[in-house]
């Protein structure tokens, strides 16, 4: 199902 | 300088085995008010953070000092941990160790070499979530592991007040409900329905530390990545995961 995505496609997290 | 005393180091090893599931080392970040880690796993899907502030031990010193160490390291030691031991943590500067010394029948002490792992500065973001869910650790694990059976990613769902747990794989499903008035959960904040898949593995990890009866507190949009919160012996945990998108 689906593709894994990683946090940095949500956010700019530093 | 830098010196902790935790009056039961088996406690303090289900922190380091939360971290130690998804990363391979880490920057404690100490200071006077507690310590504080935040890192991303290495394929950046998952975020831990973890903050135990100082009212969490039974002795607290500590000026600034970023403390690096391998977590798997870290871990090995600390499932020497006996059940009744204490466990100091001090900084030994001139020779570069964290001492972890455990305090028991005798006094055991090993020295962890420091790495050179910079502070990350990350900082969970701050994201509006639709649905807050407060259940139990217990039976949302339970979940899970009925998932596993199936497949190995599984959908969160909010649908109609109902949290729903559910797992499909090419012959076989998985669904475990949760009703508002179940007494696995605490309390539904629902906003909205919402739906998002995630990698069971990992959301496997992220609750392993918790004690079937410690509260999880998930937080769950569509397509979001999911937040976990729990504490464990005074330290508040908190974990975010990306999610499986269809593309």
């Amino acid at each position: 199902f689906g593709k894994q995505v990683t946090l940095d496609d949500f956010f700019k997290i530093n | 300088m830098f010196r902790a005393v935790i009056s039961e180091a088996k406690e303090f090893k289900k922190v380091i085995d939360a971290a130690s599931n998804l990363l391979d080392e880490i920057c404690f970040e100490v200071n006077e008010e507690g310590i504080k880690a935040r890192a991303m796993d290495p394929s950046h899907v998952a975020l831990v953070s973890i903050d135990i502030p100082k009212e969490a031990f039974e002795e607290y010193e500590a000026d600034v000092h970023d403390i690096g160490v391998d977590l798997e390291a870290f871990k090995k030691i600390m499932n020497r941990a006996k059940a009744k031991d204490k466990l100091i943590l001090e900084l030994d500067e001139e020779k570069n160790k964290l001492n972890v010394i455990f305090k028991g029948a005798a006094t055991r002490k090993f020295a962890l070499a420091l790495y050179d792992v910079s502070s990350s500065n990350l900082q969970v973001p701050d994201i509006e979530y639709p649905n807050e869910i407060l259940i139990k650790a217990g039976p949302f694990v339970d979940a899970l592991k009925d998932a596993d059976l199936v497949n190995d990613h599984v959908t969160l769902k909010v649908e109609d007040g109902k949290f729903i747990v559910y797992a499909k794989g090419d012959l076989n499903e998985s669904e475990t409900i949760f009703e508002e008035d179940s007494e696995s959960i605490i309390s539904m904040n629902i906003g909205e329905n919402a739906k998002s898949t995630f990698n069971l593995e990992y959301l496997r990890d992220m609750t392993k530390a918790a004690s079937s009866s410690d509260i999880l507190k998930i937080y769950l949009g569509t397509d979001m990545p999911v937040k976990i919160e729990y504490d464990v012996a005074g330290a508040n945990l908190t974990f975010l995961l990306a999610p499986r998108i269809e593309s």
